[in-house]
């Protein structure tokens, strides 16, 4: 059975679709077949590698209402290996519309158990808020990946991630683990990201993940032409950080 | 009356936050008594202004849910002229509380129409989401002022929040403007900053300040020592770019 990874911060713009997109395809090219699924309205990660539902095409709405069966909304992209189920902006309904509905939690756990056989990975990019949707996917996943920004605001918001995190496991899914924290954008000359670092290790330890990603415009450019950066230019250093991360998260998974 | 601005846009990180914290410092120390909402559950403008609500003391949650009046959830601040009404992490439940109820979207707007006299701008701070308190912001608000990172994902996520903008003025508040487009952490070096930029002039004209706000560390410092950045570095390049905006800002809104 596929390996199930959330990439969740509820703090805006930490990089969690960057790394989503660019996690999923550095595991595929390392031959391990891997499904992104956008579970974000605003639908980047779907654009972002140029498969963008088109209109009346089903995606993880479809999926999630029970209009769907994955193997309907399961969409190839340019990378041999990678596959994605399209976000879109009617996921902003679902909040609401399964409000009174039985397991409306476990919507995304159990469409994902009829993953095909040829899947290792699956990734599942979050939207920022501590929502439905977020917590659809912390209930799928089997370990969580939280980017983060060196910064302030990124710093306050942990401890209200955190207590989601527990509050899922004490409630749906006690397995759930936090594969590690991902430093995005890290910036070593500033003083203010240093400090932040050594905060985050100090509470952290070894479950910082040992690859950092520096600000790389490579990164922003990609998602323009619909591509991982790794199809973009794979000798950046945005390209690089990730399958360094891939190598890192494929040795602490596959160990499990 | 003060006039009432929304910092609105549903992607995360484009600094919404950084926008609404030194806009509504520098209005204040223009000598224009300014109020800053924090709408965000993040709570990152109370926190940033070193005023996030201690336990169990009334936050804009109460005042929404009805059981507080604005004069008991106003705080000064640091600044002359500055104050704040705090976010709470319990905001989150208030998109699923007031669900049957009553006029639930116009709820801020009625509460800031209690707004003491002496108040000539209010500034709402808005959370990553096309969501009720987003919504109940630009129902509340005279003007939009839309924060934008000159990238690819921001650039795709702006139909959604113009489409929304429209909905909201078609159905409650018609005569909500768009008070303009503030480029952030705008780097003129890159290609693909200049391309969206094009892209933007192209489409809003007029309708983006000629102000642009540079990347300047300074403004990710200064949220830690809950200030805004003119307190922390008056000199620093972030503190100018905000003191320049809220000149534009007074030219346009108060010509209305
Ligand atoms: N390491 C990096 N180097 C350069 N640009 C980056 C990097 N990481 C992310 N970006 C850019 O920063 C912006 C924010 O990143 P991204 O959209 O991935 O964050 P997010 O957490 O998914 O945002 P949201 O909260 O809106 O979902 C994007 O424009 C992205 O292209
Ligand atoms: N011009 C700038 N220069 C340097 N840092 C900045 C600038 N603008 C914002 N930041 C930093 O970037 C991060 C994102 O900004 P901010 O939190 O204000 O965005 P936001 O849109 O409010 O995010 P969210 O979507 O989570 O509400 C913060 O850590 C902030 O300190
Ligand atoms: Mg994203
Ligand atoms: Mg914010």
């Amino acid at each position: 059975l596929p390996r199930i990874l959330a990439i969740s911060n509820q703090k805006g713009g930490v990089g969690k679709t960057t790394t989503a997109i660019n996690l999923a395809a550095s595991l595929a090219a390392a031959e391990l077949p891997t499904l992104l699924v956008d579970c974000d309205p605003q639908g980047n990660a779907s654009s972002g590698l140029g498969a963008a539902a088109a209109p009346g095409e089903p995606t993880l709405y479809q999926l999630l209402s029970g209009e769907a069966e994955l193997a309907q909304v399961l969409r190839p992209t340019a990378l041999e290996g990678l596959e994605v189920v399209a976000g879109s902006r009617d996921l902003v309904g679902l909040n609401l519309e399964l409000l009174g509905a039985e397991q409306r939690e476990e919507r995304l756990r159990q469409a994902l158990a009829q993953a095909p056989e040829r899947l290792r990975f699956i990734v599942l990019d979050c939207p920022p808020a501590l929502d439905l949707l977020t917590l659809n996917a912390l209930v799928a996943a089997h370990a969580v990946i939280i980017p983060m920004q060196c910064e302030y605001f990124a710093l306050e918001g942990l401890s209200q991630l955190l207590a989601t995190i527990q509050a899922v496991q004490a409630r749906w899914n006690p397995t759930l683990e936090i594969a590690g924290v991902v430093f995005n954008q890290f910036d070593e000359r500033t003083h203010l990201s240093r400090q932040v670092a050594n905060d985050l290790r100090a509470h952290f330890g070894a479950q910082i993940f040992r690859t950092t990603v520096p600000r790389n415009v490579r990164l922003a450019e990609a998602p323009s032409f619909g591509q991982p950066v790794l199809l973009y230019d794979v000798r950046s250093k945005g390209s690089e950080a990730f399958l360094q991360l891939a190598r890192e998260v494929i040795e602490r998974e596959l160990a499990q």
